[in-house]
């Protein structure tokens, strides 16, 4: 892997979301790696539909929460992703109002990557953003910098959020994951959360997936 | 299970509804763990509610206790003229067996200053003799501030500012606690989210179906390089 990548200056990544008060990261951390899988894949970089999934991915709850490999799995059923623009965000559920003649992008599989965190940086700069999930400890009060809490305090087993890795590099040193939280840009980095890479902190490397577009 | 509504679902303060007495008074044995006879804080005004899972349930409590003044250099280094925490408990019973998952403690003051400034004053030991503990509260008062005119906040009535603030302060202490345990370059402190509970915050913002369901099985990806 290169000693560092980020997707936001290859144009991969759209702007920092907010999911509100709504347990929908799933769906965000989602259609972020779905939006970049579709530009990696077919040249476009489109601003896609969170709250289709929730309307319309029944596997899943909607604001109580919701899990990836469902989402994925919703999207291939439903036949596509409509985009934010023709589907918009409002932060509760409401009734499934999609239709495939809207839909802009497909998805044709998704995949479970690795939990080697070089494998995972490997990854992602050949291949693109990388949705993960993580234990949000912390969280409620970062406001900058590389996060890295003591592990008993971030347990990998206690998994709570899930967001999308858009890079990887080192500041001082300090090896990093960028990655894009859907809390708003007044959260944070500008929306980022920098979170440190190579000791599995907060689980980021026990649940990263991506969708697959042919 | 829901919550129960009634007795344990009792929001106004006041002594502790029947329900809430045992765990109520558990709590306080285990803060006052420890302390000699005459040094032990005492059970205020309790309010909470019951959580019924399994064969247990869980109590959501928040309680002040009135804790004695102390004078005695042998005792406390600095003296400490009475003071009125307010702590929130979580208590797990099961099959009666108490067990305490958290406590929060915060310094509170029972008596409303006359500076017209009730509303962000009266949560903070501002009427207390104590100057340090003085000093504190008009700092916290003015970070509150500052948070509320950010994040462009408004609270509904006195008693829920108030209470906002109390959060607010204890959610201070807490993020300086996560900041002593960060061994990275993070920096923890005020965000939009510093006046809700943790409590709150998980329960709006976060998806313990993460966790709790194994989602659906996907294949795993070839590795970059994997011929």
């Amino acid at each position: 892997a290169p000693p560092e990548w980020d997707w936001r200056k290859n144009g991969a990544v759209t702007k920092v979301k907010d999911q509100g008060m709504c347990g929908s990261c799933w769906a965000f951390s989602v259609t972020g790696n779905v939006e970049g899988q579709w530009f990696l894949n077919r040249g476009t970089l489109l601003s896609l539909s969170e709250q289709e999934l929730l309307d319309c991915d029944k596997m899943d709850k909607a604001c109580m929460g919701g899990l990836p490999s469902n989402a994925y799995s919703a999207i291939k059923n439903l036949g596509g992703l409509e985009t934010e623009d023709d589907y918009s965000y409002q932060g509760h559920m409401q009734a499934c109002n999609f239709s495939a003649e809207k839909a802009k992008v497909y998805i044709n599989d998704s995949v479970e990557l690795s939990q080697n965190e070089q494998k995972l940086a490997a990854w992602l700069a050949k291949k693109g953003p990388i949705s993960v999930a993580i234990n949000a400890f912390g969280m409620q009060f970062y406001r900058h910098g590389i996060a890295h809490p003591l592990r008993p305090l971030c347990s990998p087993w206690l998994i709570d959020h899930a967001v999308l890795i858009v890079g990887y590099g080192n500041r001082s040193e300090v090896p990093f994951w960028a990655i894009k939280n859907s809390w708003g840009t007044d959260w944070g980095e500008k929306g980022y959360y920098y979170l440190h890479r190579g000791s599995g902190s907060c689980g980021v490397n026990t649940m990263a997936s991506s969708a697959v577009v042919n | 299970a829901p919550a129960q509504s009634g007795a344990a679902d009792a929001q106004g303060w006041g002594p502790p509804p029947p329900e809430l007495l045992g765990p109520a008074r558990f709590a306080l044995e285990m803060y006052n763990r420890g302390r000699a006879a005459g040094t032990r804080a005492v059970l205020g005004a309790v309010r909470g509610r019951v959580r019924r899972a399994g064969h247990g349930s869980l109590y959501s409590l928040e309680a002040t206790l009135e804790e004695p003044p102390c004078n005695d250099p042998t005792v406390c280094q600095l003296p400490v003229s009475r003071k009125t925490l307010l702590c929130s408990f979580e208590v797990l019973d099961e099959l009666g067996k108490h067990m305490l998952l958290r406590r929060d403690c915060g310094p509170v003051v029972t008596k409303v200053t006359d500076d017209g400034n009730e509303a962000l004053n009266s949560g903070l030991p501002l009427l207390t003799k104590d100057p340090l503990s003085q000093d504190f509260s008009v700092k916290m008062a003015s970070i509150f501030k500052n948070f509320v005119t950010t994040y462009n906040r408004t609270y509904q009535t006195k008693e829920e500012a108030q209470w906002r603030l109390s959060v607010f302060a204890s959610n201070m202490v807490r993020a300086q606690k996560i900041q002593a345990l960060d061994h990275g370059t993070a920096q923890y402190g005020v965000t939009k989210f510093s006046d809700l509970t943790e409590e709150e915050f998980r329960t709006i913002y976060l998806n313990p179906l993460l966790r709790e369901v194994p989602g659906k099985k996907m294949h795993l990806a070839k590795s970059i390089g994997d011929p």
